[in-house]
């Protein structure tokens, strides 16, 4: 089945989606886990500040800090289901939907796109996690978009 | 203010 297993998408800032597929019956059961990175503390204000209690980042001496983003994460369960077409025994029918799933109780398509197995979904194209590279390779760009929200900031 | 050091912690994946 080619659905079943994780996929792993970017919205080519600060999310990461993995939307995980798993069999149960006749449709799937779908984890979608949110990760992004928030700051440990409050950035400093860019031009120092007199109220301590507004900037509780970790100073070091001399006016420079330190700072610790935490990768978080927000999970939901929702289901998938195949389309049936209305005429099932029309194979023209059949073949519009052979690449689509309802998503999210309805809310949503899926689209698999054979040319390069991926997922299309909510405008965000999704790899299979077929190593922790692909996880590992959005990390990375997802900590370059911090490091150059900070230099824009500081 | 100079930002001397940042860090990610992904602990929330392993």
């Amino acid at each position: 089945n080619k659905y079943l297993g994780t996929w792993v998408g970017y919205d080519g800032n600060n999310v990461m989606y993995r939307i995980t597929f798993q069999e149960n019956g006749k449709e799937y059961m779908v984890t979608e886990d949110k990760l992004f990175y928030k700051s440990e503390k409050n950035y400093p204000s860019p031009h120092g500040t007199l109220f301590p209690s507004i900037d509780d980042s970790v100073k070091q001496t001399n006016n420079t800090y330190n700072i610790n983003f935490i990768l978080q994460k927000d999970s939901r369960t929702t289901t998938a289901r195949e389309i049936t077409p209305q005429n099932e025994k029309d194979d023209k029918e059949k073949d519009k939907y052979k690449n689509q799933l309802s998503y999210d109780e309805g809310r949503t398509i899926i689209r698999y796109i054979e040319k390069d197995n991926t997922l299309l979904i909510n405008g965000i194209r999704y790899k299979k996690e077929t190593s922790p590279d692909v996880t590992n390779d959005i990390l990375k760009q997802m900590q370059n978009a911090k490091r150059i929200e900070l230099e824009t900031k500081f | 203010v100079i930002i001397d050091k940042i860090t990610f912690d992904d602990s929330i994946l392993t």
